[in-house]
């Protein structure tokens, strides 16, 4: 049957309801909430 | 001896990159250094130091305090590869070669460490060794290799980055759980990597992509092999949990992966996962307003939205097979020997094992049948397109027949399994969802099936329903069909046997 | 008689490679306890988000001296994620770094800080970050003095001769660590700043 996965949505940073539809995976610390205590550094570019 | 001194260079490199930063032309130098004394310049060398390296970074991470920095000589092997990518001289060989050989040498240390500890083998190191690449990679290639003065040199690199990753992709398929039980959490990690599962999705071209399912496909394979009714092992609970995360990941950010590719995926996603499959057939591209599939004004067949035919990336006919001729004849003049060869060739010649709710092996070839049904879909919409709407929505077109004869020709398994084909297309809004939907009610309703009307209604309602009562999402095209089957005025879904026989069931239909 | 089988550096460690396949042609029906216990150990061993994150090998000093230097740590602070609980609500700042706590803690930061962090962490990821908030904020990057400008607009009462009046403001970095006017033979020259 599944489960409500309004949890973990949130815990993906992804709001359905919300206008602004943000990327995720650029910043994806892990597959499993457990092993998602830090954030990670996402790619970045700094002109010379 | 010639393994020691390999140690002391890389132990060289590994305190030369604590001391400056990787763009210092002291780093460019020791590269240098390392072709022109003889330590790299050959490929078996190559093989060598590249042996040493690994196996010092993976003790040395063996052997750190777990509170220190246990990853610091992995991390420089990391930026030694690509270095080495970025600053050979690529004349004789290509960089792919290269690359290919570095990491074959690390997939045979891997190999060995895994097959000889056994339980006692930990992935960590090798996992950061592949992240730490990816990293690297990632921060040479910054806004399209800007840092790459030398203009030959970026076009080079650019041209290559597509090798990279399919490189990196391979070996990622050779190590999927099924090969090493002991790397999966790992590997599950590394697929879902942010500097490598969204640039597979976005590479030009959709030129990830192939691998990308392959990599998905390995995955599912796992899952699906591993699940038994009867007990599904913590480990595979926790592996479908990232599963379904990392699936929702790839929804949020391209959902047009999971829209064009949801056939692929579905051959191998073991239809228990119903909502994983949900999520995956309730996909629809981006920019797309869908409208609300409750609104009890709603006809399908005014959707304008219908008039679209979807994406797809994998063309289903590669896996025809044999019938492939008699499928495409058969659409442009339907004969009754032709479609006894169809009918016929769906079969298995052994049992399948197959984990379903109420069944635990299948005799038919479900693929086959799941090709069979999207590519006549996919024909009836390009027949609409060239020449009307009426050559597909009637009854009397081969597009129809060829499904409900299927039907009519087939074991119960076989009209099962055409009815899931046929509700695996009921997705958004789109040219196939609302040819199927006409299929479907169709079929509902006809008369054609004689005794067989109950079973087949029986299948649709089932086929639907165990759709729509698992948790969201929910597609719109099941939702839409379950609706109009609903609203029937001469067949009440509630009067039906097979639905009165079930007390459940017959409160669910009589609330919906 | 693939070459691989018969380069000596590749050998004895080919066979275990090759052991590997076998289940991938001939599927286990029941997972083997050694599988079993092998998935276990990699559970355990699971790699979390600090083993996923970026290598920094090198670590960057303090770019230039700056006297209140020595109260700010070298390393820079391991920031643990919080909850997510609040939906995007500006779009025009909607990027991939938006939603992560670094960014959003930036967003609350002095300019002083920001102006810190930008000259004291070169190369860093810290740095872009503060870069991309004083852009959010309206300054812009002079790549011929490595000053931040901010272009003040001041609407007039109605009734003067002209609608608004502006001024340019500048970082001074290098000397007061202040915000200064610029003086009046200031030009604004487009090709001079960063298009970040």
């Amino acid at each position: 049957l599944g489960i409500d996965l309004s949890p973990v949505l949130h815990s993906l940073g992804i709001h359905p309801n919300s206008v602004y539809r943000r990327k995720v995976l650029d910043t994806f610390q892990s597959p499993w909430v457990e092993t998602s205590r830090s954030e990670v550094e996402p790619r970045f570019f700094t002109p010379d | 001896t010639n393994k020691e001194r390999m140690y002391l260079v890389f132990t060289e490199w590994v305190k030369l990159l604590q001391r400056v930063p990787s763009d210092d032309v002291g780093v460019l130098v020791f590269i240098r250094q390392m072709v022109s004394k003889g330590v790299l310049d050959q490929s078996d060398k190559l093989i060598e130091f590249c042996k040493a390296a690994i196996e010092l970074s993976v003790n040395s991470f063996k052997e750190s305090d777990p509170t220190s920095e246990v990853f610091i000589a992995i991390d420089a092997f990391s930026t030694l590869i690509v270095k080495l990518l970025c600053l050979l001289d690529f004349s004789q060989s290509t960089r792919k070669e290269y690359f290919e050989i570095i990491f074959s040498t690390i997939t045979l240390v891997f190999s060995e460490d895994q097959a000889k500890n056994g339980n006692n083998f930990n992935e960590r190191p090798y996992f950061r060794l592949l992240s730490s690449l990816l990293c690297e990679w990632e921060y040479l290639r910054g806004h399209n290799f800007a840092k790459i003065k030398d203009a030959r040199a970026r076009k080079e690199l650019k041209e290559f980055e597509e090798q990279f990753f399919e490189v990196f992709a391979s070996f990622l398929h050779a190590y999927q759980p099924i090969a090493f039980p002991g790397f999966s959490f790992a590997w599950i990690t590394l697929l879902s990597h942010r500097m490598f599962l969204p640039r597979l999705l976005r590479l030009p071209d959709k030129k990830g992509w192939p691998k990308l399912l392959l990599l998905f496909s390995d995955l599912l394979k796992f899952m699906g092999q591993y699940t038994k009714k009867s007990h599904v092992p913590d480990a595979i609970s926790v592996v479908y949990k990232g599963t379904l995360r990392i699936f929702l990941a790839v929804g949020n950010d391209t959902p047009e992966f999971l829209v064009e590719n949801h056939y692929v995926l579905l051959n191998y996603l073991p239809m228990v996962y119903m909502q994983l499959r949900n999520i995956i057939l309730a996909a629809f591209p981006k920019k797309l307003s869908i409208p609300d599939p409750y609104d009890p004004n709603l006809e399908i067949e005014k959707t304008e939205l219908c008039q679209d035919a979807p994406l797809i990336f994998y063309d289903p006919v590669q896996d025809l097979k044999n019938l492939k001729k008699p499928v495409d004849n058969y659409l442009r003049i339907p004969t009754t020997s032709l479609m006894r060869t169809i009918s016929s060739g769906v079969y298995l010649n052994e049992y399948e094992r197959e984990n379903g709710i109420g069944y635990d092996k299948t005799a038919v070839d479900v693929k086959l049948i799941n090709a069979i049904v999207l590519h006549v879909g996919i024909e009836a919409a390009l027949e609409k397109e060239k020449t009307s709407a009426n050559a597909i929505f009637n009854t009397e077109s081969s597009y129809y027949t060829i499904l409900t004869n299927l039907i009519t020709e087939g074991t119960t398994e076989v009209k099962f399994y055409v009815v899931q084909a046929i509700s695996n297309q009921l997705r958004y809004p789109n040219a196939h969802t609302l040819w199927f939907n006409y299929v479907l009610k169709n079929m509902f309703t006809s008369n054609e099936w004689g005794d067989n009307k109950a079973e087949i209604q029986e299948i649709i309602i089932r086929t639907l329903l165990e759709r729509i009562i698992t948790n969201k999402p929910h597609c719109w095209g099941v939702i839409v069909t379950f609706t109009d089957l609903l609203r029937l005025n001469d067949e009440s879904l509630a009067d039906l046997s097979f639905i009165k026989d079930i007390p459940e069931v017959e409160l669910i239909v009589r609330n919906l | 008689e693939n070459d691989a089988f018969r380069n000596p550096l590749f050998q004895p460690q080919l066979e275990y490679w090759l052991q590997t396949k076998r289940p991938l042609i001939q599927p286990y029906e029941d997972m083997p306890v050694s599988m079993a216990s092998q998935l276990e150990s990699s559970l355990l061993n699971c790699p979390d988000s600090l083993d996923a994150d970026t290598p920094h090998l090198f670590q960057t000093p303090l770019s230039l001296p700056h006297p209140t230097s020595i109260f700010f740590p070298n390393e820079t602070i391991r920031l643990v994620s919080s909850d997510h609980s609040n939906p995007p609500t500006q779009s025009k700042h909607n990027d991939i770094y938006s939603r992560t706590f670094l960014a959003r803690i930036m967003s609350k930061f002095d300019l002083d800080t920001l102006f810190f962090i930008f000259y004291h962490y070169q190369g860093s990821y810290e740095q872009f970050l503060s870069a991309r908030e004083l852009s959010h904020r309206g300054w812009q990057f002079n790549k011929v003095n490595r000053c931040w400008f901010y272009k003040e607009v001041e609407k007039l009462p109605p009734g003067m001769e002209n609608a608004e009046e502006i001024t340019w403001r500048y970082f001074d970095y290098q000397k007061s660590w202040l915000a200064r006017r610029c003086g009046a033979e200031f030009v604004y020259r487009e090709e001079e700043f960063e298009r970040i």
